[in-house]
């Protein structure tokens, strides 16, 4: 029931010790602590008949959200050890995260795992993974484009035109394609997450990432696809997905050497290979 | 040649709109899927190919290098069937970079040696229910994962050789602590 702390050389993670929830990353080489929590959210599908003229349903081509409901993890398990430490949390029977910390390494792996989506209550679901940090963000947040240009993101805003928001979720939901980060200029802090697909992500309040990792829709959206984003896999209960994210939390000035050279190692990983051999090492070698 | 324009040409075809957002049908993206997967399957082929070229003469043993495509989902047919196996890793990046590795295995204690002849330092971290393995994806038994940092020198490769141990850990073979929180 008590509090931990994830640590190693550049980085200590604190945890909920009722719940394995974060609750706040501190960067030690600059001694700054940010309050962040981090949980996973579903998004229902908005259904609807847009071929009778009646809503627009959320589709292949449409995100478009009918409310949220985040759920706290029911339960955790804590997995210690040298090299690595891991904080395994379950969100739901079919919605999972690890969050680990190895050893030497500046960034907060999280790994989800999601599905099969359950759609027996006849309502399209789209998850997320959030963390929500104490950083004053002024409605910005920062997306890539392909690794390359990162572009700004302002909420409920557009540079060249007068926007009309009428969406306030999916209309400020930005491509993400490696990375995403915040900025709280006053405190000089970044907090960064790396993912390892293109996705979907946002900032849809002050100090908050989310980034979708799994939709199951009910509905055509009427663009074109002909059919709902169903994809019911080989078992025909749903698709399990996993994936992976890089947090990474540090001062505005070094947080763009972390996430450019990070990105290019993971990015590029290194490819094993395997074979079998019954020969001695000795031998091998 | 002929091999990697195999994978060539579905990227080629999978650079359509609605390949590269999802926007696809379902059966077009089993298409693309079958389509990448063939590809990926042909320059693998070129990849053992080129490792037969470098293994000196007199490795009759040699039977080709297997790519284990499911580790993300922590299934491997060599790792997880075999108390001992060879891994390689090719490092594409122009300087040395290290990588964190989870082998998923069914033992409980494995010496890795490195490439300087030394042995690595390892740690089993369990396969729980919240990191099983995907149930659709057939042949995954592993109870646990070998994880351990590889070093790969510049656009090159390291061997690691990986044997189950019998013996009692020693200092390089940590096992997990689990607790649960409540």
């Amino acid at each position: 029931g008590k509090d931990f702390i994830m640590k190693n050389e550049h980085m200590a993670l604190t945890l909920d010790g009722n719940t394995g929830k974060w609750k706040s990353l501190k960067d030690l080489h600059s001694g700054i602590e940010i309050n962040v929590t981090n949980d996973m959210a579903v998004y229902y599908g908005m259904p609807g008949n847009c071929s009778r003229g009646d809503f627009q349903p959320s589709g292949a081509y449409i995100f478009r959200p009918n409310g949220t409901a985040p759920s706290g993890p029911s339960s955790a398990m804590l997995i210690k050890g040298p090299l690595v430490t891991e904080v395994h949390t379950s969100f739901s029977s079919w919605a999972t995260l690890v969050t680990r910390m190895y050893t030497g390494e500046p960034y907060t792996e999280v790994e989800w795992t999601v599905g099969p989506i359950p759609i027996d209550d006849n309502l399209g679901k789209e998850v997320v993974v959030r963390f929500m940090t104490d950083l004053k963000t002024n409605s910005m947040f920062y997306t890539d484009a392909n690794g390359r240009e990162i572009i700004t993101r302002k909420r409920d805003y557009r540079e060249t035109w007068t926007f009309n928001q009428t969406e306030p979720v999916a209309g400020n939901y930005a491509p993400v394609n490696s990375r995403i980060y915040i900025k709280d200029d006053n405190k000089g802090l970044q907090f960064t997450v790396l993912n390892d697909r293109s996705q979907g992500g946002s900032s849809i309040q002050d100090g908050e990432v989310e980034l979708m990792v799994h939709r199951r829709t009910l509905y055509d959206d009427c663009l074109g696809v002909g059919e709902p984003m169903n994809e019911t896999g080989s078992d025909h209960n749903g698709l399990i997905i996993r994936g992976k994210m890089f947090v990474h939390s540090g001062t505005t000035d070094t947080a763009a050497q972390f996430h450019r050279d990070f990105a290019l190692r993971q990015y590029m990983a290194p490819l094993p290979m395997f074979a079998v051999t019954d020969m001695k090492y000795s031998d091998y070698s | 040649t002929l091999n990697i324009q195999v994978l060539r040409e579905a990227m080629g075809v999978v650079q359509h709109h609605d390949g590269v957002s999802g926007t696809e049908k379902q059966e077009v993206a089993y298409d693309y899927a079958m389509r990448l997967a063939n590809g990926r399957t042909a320059c693998q082929k070129v990849m053992n190919d080129a490792f037969a070229k470098l293994i000196q003469k007199g490795s009759e043993g040699f039977m080709g290098v297997a790519f284990c495509d499911l580790l993300n989902i922590s299934a491997c047919e060599v790792t997880q069937n075999n108390k001992q196996f060879v891994m390689v890793v090719y490092n594409p990046v122009g300087h040395t970079v290290s990588r964190w590795l989870r082998l998923p295995v069914i033992g409980e204690a494995y010496t890795v040696m490195g490439p300087d002849n030394s042995p690595v330092q390892t740690q089993i971290v369990p396969v729980t229910k919240r990191t099983m393995q995907i149930p659709e994806r057939n042949g995954a038994i592993a109870t646990n994962e070998l994880v351990f940092k590889v070093s790969i020198p510049a656009l090159g490769f390291s061997t690691y050789f990986i044997k189950m141990s019998n013996s009692k850990p020693t200092k390089e073979m940590q096992q997990s602590r689990m607790e649960k929180i409540q």
